[in-house]
């Protein structure tokens, strides 16, 4: 098994 | 204000790097890119294959300022099995939240012999869509949407391979 990271998104929380 | 980070924006040869406010890093290989039916993904290199995540490499990204709540992850070229010889593969993601501890989870893409529709299941939170399909002209590209829930506090989330 084996893959990429396409895209992460993150929203940081105060 | 969601922040978003894509496979293009990590340098090819660095293991160790601030990206779109996160720090990541890559073990025991180094970022690399690759390209698969128009979708760029970053991996790393050594392994089974050196451009992707494989078995016993890692990739991730923390927090060291902030907790972040993860809207959406895309994962590529994760395959289901015969178009290239292989087997149904499976991603681990672990993620480190304040309130929960280290929380793991799996996303497999199970085999369909005939697509649309392209299938892959994840034990999380959310939904999986497929944005190009697990065929040998394909990029076997997974977005899963909403993937922890409402975890709210992460402050680290790591990308491994499982054998499939």
């Amino acid at each position: 098994s084996d893959f990429t990271l396409v895209q992460l998104q993150y929203e940081p929380v105060p | 204000t969601v922040i978003t980070i894509n496979g293009i924006d990590f340098p090819n040869g660095l293991n160790n790097q601030t990206i779109g406010g996160l720090s990541w890093t890559s073990s025991p290989g180094n970022f690399q890119q690759k390209t698969v039916a128009g979708y760029t993904g970053v991996g790393i290199t050594g392994g089974r294959t050196g451009d992707e995540i494989d078995i016993e490499e890692f990739l991730t990204a923390t927090s060291a300022s902030f907790p972040f709540w993860v809207p959406s992850f895309t994962l590529g070229v994760l395959f289901d099995g015969p178009e290239f010889d292989d087997v149904q593969e499976v991603a681990q993601v672990t993620i480190v939240s304040l309130s929960q501890g280290t929380k793991v989870f799996k996303l497999t893409n199970t085999y369909d012999a005939i697509i649309p529709p392209d299938t892959a299941s994840w034990t999380g939170f959310g939904t999986v869509t497929n944005l190009s399909p697990s065929t040998g002209a394909g990029g076997a590209v997974w977005k899963i949407t909403n993937p922890f829930g409402s975890i709210n506090d992460i402050t680290s989330i790591e990308f491994t391979a499982l054998t499939g």
